[in-house]
């Protein structure tokens, strides 16, 4: 553990409160992509089916089980409670497009050809697109809310950071993961636009609105 | 098990 990934961790989990807070607090999930907070529910629960067969520390136990609680827990804050504030109009963003091609990819490309591995390795691609959805909803309106905005920047932080904490165990432990390098490497990259609108605009006070 | 791979990373 070195302060990158720890950092990079918390700001995953800022992230996810963030957004279950807003969603709560304001009893709305307008503006939000019920079909990217699926593709993470889908993302968590294919990654950490590992808690069944191994431990690895507190921790790690704790992480996942707050992720994938929290996941689900805005799923159904989106789908059933909330369910009329639910923005299905402007979420037409067609996810068969991502989990077929990276369905096939985890079987092609992976570290070993087992169902928990092959799992973990569609958790990784899926998860690196699995913003696409949400990103397209703020295409699509052209705007986002401020505390949207703090949520996707939480999120594309803690991958950021993850590739530094890449670096720095690559040289420091000689741990080289390529398949959640190249996957992390496109996530961030998805984030870039978004964060240069945050930089110029949210962090100067003003709302993200995309010209028409 | 064998070649099971162990991913400690979230």
């Amino acid at each position: 553990m070195n302060i990158f990934r720890l950092t990079g961790d918390l700001s995953h989990l800022a992230a996810i409160i963030i957004l279950l807070l807003k969603i709560w607090k304001s009893r709305s999930c307008a503006g939000i992509s019920g079909k990217s907070q699926v593709l993470f529910a889908l993302v968590f629960t294919t990654r950490y089916l590992d808690l069944l067969t191994s431990f690895i520390s507190l921790y790690n136990t704790t992480m996942k089980v707050i992720y994938i609680g929290c996941s689900y827990a805005t799923v159904y804050l989106i789908y059933m409670k909330l369910k009329a504030t639910y923005d299905g109009n402007h979420d037409t963003f067609r996810v068969e497009f991502l989990i077929v091609p990276v369905g096939g990819l985890a079987f092609l490309v992976n570290h070993d050809f087992s169902p928990l591995e092959i799992l973990w390795t569609f958790s990784i691609y899926l998860e690196s697109v699995a913003i696409l959805p949400q990103l397209f909803m703020i295409s699509k309106t052209g705007e986002a809310e401020t505390i949207t905005t703090h949520y996707l920047f939480f999120l594309g932080l803690y991958r950021a950071l993850y590739l530094i904490n890449w670096i720095w165990r690559f040289y420091f432990e000689g741990f080289f993961d390529m398949i959640a390098i190249v996957a992390g490497v496109v996530q961030t990259i998805l984030y870039c636009d978004f964060f240069y609108l945050y930089v110029t605009k949210v962090l100067k006070g003003k709302k993200l609105s995309l010209p028409a | 098990a064998e070649g099971e791979v162990l991913h400690d990373e979230l």
